[in-house]
């Protein structure tokens, strides 16, 4: 799993 | 969300405030680069831009519109009210040198050619060297007051923090971003030097002041 960083980190 | 991450936010949330309420008491912004500032605004308004379209939560949502509203703020103390105050003549740092790379990189490396993926790995990518132009003018005038090393100290510690919980989540759940995560390392090692002077110095009673 990558890429999700932006929809729940600030 | 872990406790490193909630404190890396706290930490960007309190380096923030410092900074506006410094610059709100002393009725001036002497020692702050207004392009550092500018730079974050721009930063938070490429990064953000999902505010309407993505909800992820309250805590969330209002994170983002307090660091967005703040950071205009400040753009507005420095090159507006307090503008007198404002140190043109040392603040010389070209953001070009900043803002172009970053922009050039984030067309090449993404993870989706998508406009708003694209302006998302542009505000990491910018985020990680915006300090630059701070840290430019504490190295031209030599010296910080103790309460801009109070902010630069937290705004640094930050991305450290960020660094722990994305090893956290790497761990715990196998989650991981190379773009966040090397930028976010080369963020945290741009601060090193600072960090060394702010724990030798400033937390020894002493303004932080360069070596001539």
């Amino acid at each position: 799993q990558v890429a999700d960083t932006k929809k729940d980190e600030l | 969300m872990n406790v490193f991450r909630f404190l890396g936010d706290l930490s960007h949330l309190v380096a923030i405030v410092i900074l506006l309420l410094k610059i709100w008491k002393t009725r001036s912004c002497s020692g702050i680069s207004g392009r550092s500032q500018i730079l974050f605004a721009i930063v938070f308004t490429t990064r953000y831009l999902d505010l309407f379209s993505n909800f992820i939560s309250v805590y969330n949502t209002s994170m983002k519109i307090v660091y967005i509203t703040c950071s205009y703020a400040t753009v507005y103390l420095i090159y507006g009210k307090f503008k007198a105050t404002y140190d043109f003549n040392h603040d010389t740092f070209r953001i070009e040198f900043l803002l172009v790379p970053s922009a050039i990189l984030a067309f090449l490396v993404n993870h989706d050619f998508s406009p708003l993926e694209i302006l998302w790995t542009f505000s990491i990518y910018l985020e990680s060297v915006a300090i630059l132009p701070q840290l430019f003018l504490v190295s031209k005038t030599g010296e910080a007051e103790t309460i801009t090393s109070h902010y630069l100290f937290a705004l640094g510690s930050y991305r450290l923090l960020y660094l722990l919980n994305w090893l956290w989540r790497y761990f715990s759940q196998g989650f991981y971003d190379l773009i966040a995560l090397l930028s976010g390392i080369l963020q945290t090692v741009l601060y090193c030097d600072f960090f060394y002077l702010y724990i030798s110095k400033v937390l020894k009673g002493k303004k932080l002041s360069l070596p001539a």
